[in-house]
């Protein structure tokens, strides 16, 4: 297996927002690119993170391999990679660990590291492919500072999708606090839209510490999806155009 | 006060 990005920057942001959340996981590498999925801890979020083979400088993978790894260990060997160096991720068939290879664009400088993979069960979800009730496209600036405010008022928000505008309340011991977002276009700067798509309304009640972690996603993506059905996991993704993408599951918090 | 729900509610493991 080896593959080759031309900068780092990418494959730092993505480590950044997904090692907080999930620790050790396991990168499943073929030819059609590198995926991981893996849950957090107390098993009520998923990450799932898309690095197509196309979003490469150059790939290639002989045979499937599922490589675990430390997730911060990955952290601290990226940090030592500028942004715009080239990274490149070298794994032989049997092998017990993985290389990375750091080179700067006037290939003055060349840096290596080796890193040891783990062991590590994999259980994977199976995800139906769902018909969402709403669908709700917005900067994914506005959600994290969304959820960034709210988080000083209370530990969950409710999200109500109505035909055209959002909604994100919660409550607290010190008060309440709601963020209302209206729909609007903008046709030359489409990062700036706010758009809904609603089948039918929805409301649904969910823990901010996980969507804090989600918009940690925000640095990767000028935009994000939310995909909401009522008595279902939100889908929040962040599509990384022509790269792949980072799409996070939240269990609902109901009524007892 | 809603409790949290599971995520393996939802999606089976495979």
């Amino acid at each position: 297996f080896e593959a080759k990005w031309d900068h780092a920057s990418t494959l730092k942001k993505v480590i950044d927002a997904v090692k907080d959340l999930i620790g050790d996981t396991s990168w499943d590498c073929t030819n059609t690119g590198m995926s991981l999925q893996s849950m957090d801890s107390s098993h009520v979020a998923l990450v799932h993170v898309l690095l197509k083979s196309e979003g490469f400088e150059s790939y290639r993978c002989d045979r499937n391999v599922s490589m675990g790894i430390s997730l911060n260990s990955m952290a601290k060997v990226l940090k030592c990679a500028g942004n715009d160096d080239s990274v490149t991720l070298r794994h032989e068939s049997e092998s017990s660990v993985v290389n990375f290879a750091f080179e700067s664009h006037k290939e003055e400088r060349v840096s290596e590291f080796e890193l040891k993979l783990m062991n590590i069960d994999t259980e994977h979800l199976g995800i139906p492919e769902t018909e969402y009730d709403s669908i709700i496209k917005m900067p994914s600036a506005d959600l994290r500072r969304t959820c960034a405010d709210l988080s000083q008022f209370g530990d969950s928000v409710t999200i109500s999708c109505a035909k055209s505008d959002v909604r994100f309340e919660t409550s607290g011991d010190i008060g309440t606090g709601n963020v209302r977002l209206s729909a609007r276009g903008s046709s030359d700067k489409p990062e700036t839209e706010i758009a809904i798509e609603m089948i039918n309304p929805v409301s649904l009640t969910f823990a901010l510490k996980y969507l804090n972690f989600f918009t940690k996603a925000a640095p990767l993506s000028d935009t994000v999806k939310l995909c909401m059905s009522n008595n279902h996991p939100l889908c929040v993704e962040f599509p990384m155009p022509e790269v792949g993408y980072i799409r996070y599951y939240l269990a609902p918090k109901i009524d007892e | 006060t809603p409790i949290q729900n599971d995520l393996t509610e939802y999606f089976s493991m495979v």
